[in-house]
């Protein structure tokens, strides 16, 4: 899904 | 992880430090846009201070680290050490006119009104058009020195990879963020017509010249 949880990518 | 986002990863990479050993060999930035430097750095800072408060994998934050440092240190040297080879005269981008706007953007459409997540936003729509005053000072001097040119390949060919990771994200992992995938796609498109000159000059063993 869309969303702010996803912050692995540089 | 994928191959596409490792790729990306390392020919972001590889520009920076392509940037950086040119400025140190020559021992000049002529031809470098400060301004644009100064943005990447603001990029990074502002995206980067989740360093902080998430930690995600070794990799993702000695990645972060260095992108930091050698931002920061490509602007040391153009504004600092090798301040005198600095062509101001050609930088005449104004950079309130992307900062401004961008601001307001991030305050507006975002994932989630917290300072963190507006200041990640920031620096994505911000990352899209950094790159605007180098291309304007190739524009204005009408040529761009070989290894200028590789860097911008470099950097274009970083963000390029990313939407493709995107794609294979999606299908792979249904997962999609619209904000940095919006802002990729304008930053991608932004290069579009260097890389045309890139690869029918460049890669053929020309300068980089714009039609008079």
């Amino acid at each position: 899904g869309q969303g702010t949880e996803n912050k692995d990518e540089l | 992880m994928n191959v596409f986002r490792l790729v990306g990863d390392l020919s972001h990479l590889l520009a920076i430090i392509i940037l950086l050993l040119k400025i140190w060999k020559t021992r000049s930035c002529a031809g470098v846009s400060g301004k644009s430097q100064i943005l990447f750095s603001l990029v990074f800072i502002t995206r980067y201070l989740d360093l902080f408060t998430n930690f995600i994998s070794v990799y993702n934050s000695v990645m972060k680290i260095i992108y930091l440092v050698t931002s920061l240190g490509t602007v040391y040297l153009m504004y600092f050490k090798f301040k005198a080879t600095y062509d101001s005269n050609h930088d005449t981008f104004r950079i309130e006119f992307l900062v401004v706007p961008v601001g307001g953007l991030s305050f507006l459409v975002n994932h989630d009104f917290t300072p963190l997540e507006i200041l990640w936003t920031f620096s994505i729509y911000l990352e899209s058009v950094a790159i605007l005053p180098q291309l304007f000072m190739i524009s204005k001097t009408g040529e761009a020195e070989t290894i200028t040119s590789h860097y911008l390949f470099a950097l274009g060919s970083y963000r390029a990879l990313y939407i493709v990771n995107w794609v294979y994200r999606y299908y792979t992992e249904g997962f999609f963020d619209l904000i940095a995938i919006v802002a990729g796609c304008v930053q991608t498109i932004l290069y579009c017509d260097f890389f045309y000159l890139y690869i029918t000059k460049v890669l053929k063993g020309k300068q980089l010249k714009l039609p008079a």
